[in-house]
């Protein structure tokens, strides 16, 4: 799977995010996890979500729309509503997320031993990881 | 922040073993797209062309499990999903099983802009990318042989676990789509869900997810 969310110099949110699926997935089987809502959110009042994992479980727990509402519903930061889905409500190895809100803050947040991730600003901030 | 790029590129159990070569591989891989759509941001370009025109670099990277690189369904096609989201107006686009577009981002986006709906799925998805100017490919143009053996190991493994004789097949016709010949299916449900595999190699051909890790993309 990937996925990309981006803040642009108009203050507008994006996300998107694309996938194969699993190896040896059932014809038709959908997940891991371009399901608006599931995997994949955005809204400029919040924050722009794209995930990847597991996507039964993702989709069960409509983890980029529940962090998008722990901001709007619960003032909660970007990173502490990623928390609380990925760290809190997901299982240990289900996968992760990318997001950016509507002031640029990012997130890298997954539970699984790695992720493919990178990031960058206007600020000068570059990173790309694997691992922890 | 003036802008601001994040991307992924899967997660899962991904072994620490790999060479540096391959680690570097894929750090060279992210970074590429990061730059690119750094460059997009700096320009001024939207949220949501940088988010397609990053999300179709990594589907044409066959280090990636999206586009080229893809991984198998257990017919031994590739099926793509994808989905687009502009935070301005909460519209949306999403394609599922998609076999011949050869960026499927671009047709969730054709999806959100072009047609009133949200959500496209299998063969009424490929005919409405009839009516697209979008690149179509055949659904071999997404073969990798790292994957082709990643699906022949769990085939192989499926098979072991359930007891389901080698010789039991769908019959599926997947020479046609895939220019492999027929690959031995098993019919039980139980041989979709393997157990993890010990680590690779550490050569490219054998990075990086294993088997429990190809759940997660």
């Amino acid at each position: 799977t990937v996925g990309a969310v981006a803040l642009d110099r108009d203050g507008n949110l994006a996300a998107a995010t694309s996938t194969g699926g699993m190896t040896n997935k059932m014809p038709g089987r959908v997940g891991d996890v371009p399901v608006i809502g599931a995997g994949t959110y955005a809204d400029n009042r919040t924050a722009a979500i794209s995930a990847t994992g597991h996507g039964e479980k993702f989709i069960r727990n409509v983890v980029a729309y529940q962090i998008a509402a722990g901001i709007e519903f619960d003032g909660l930061t970007l990173q502490e509503a990623a928390d609380r889905v990925i760290n809190g409500k997901l299982d240990q190895g289900d996968g992760g997320i990318i997001a950016v809100d509507r002031f640029g803050t990012i997130s890298m947040t997954f539970n699984s031993p790695g992720m493919f991730r990178g990031a960058i600003d206007s600020q000068g901030y570059f990173e790309v990881a694997i691992w922890e | 922040k003036e802008y601001a790029l994040v991307i992924h590129g899967g997660a899962g159990v991904i072994s620490r073993d790999i060479s540096d070569e391959v680690r570097e591989g894929y750090l060279a891989s992210l970074e590429t797209a990061v730059r690119a759509g750094e460059e997009m941001l700096r320009e001024g370009r939207s949220a949501l062309d940088v988010v397609e025109a990053v999300v179709m670099i990594l589907e044409d990277d066959p280090r990636f499990n999206a586009g080229v690189g893809a991984v198998y369904t257990s017919e031994a096609v590739h099926e793509l999903d994808a989905a687009i989201m502009d935070g301005r107006d909460l519209n949306a686009g999403a394609v599922a099983g998609l076999r011949t577009v050869r960026n499927p981002i671009s047709m969730a986006r054709y999806i959100m802009e072009e047609t009133p709906h949200v959500f496209f799925a299998g063969a009424g998805a490929e005919q409405l990318a009839d009516q697209t100017s979008l690149e179509r490919v055949d659904n071999t143009f997404f073969n990798t042989e790292i994957r082709r053996n990643q699906l022949d190991r769990a085939l192989q493994r499926a098979a072991q676990q359930s007891g389901v004789p080698a010789g039991v097949h769908r019959g599926y016709a997947a020479a046609e789509t895939t220019g492999h010949p027929t690959t031995p299916q098993t019919n039980s449900p139980g041989a979709l869900h393997s157990t993890p595999s010990a680590s690779g190699s550490g050569t490219f051909s054998e990075v990086i997810f294993l088997e429990e890790a190809d759940r997660y993309g």
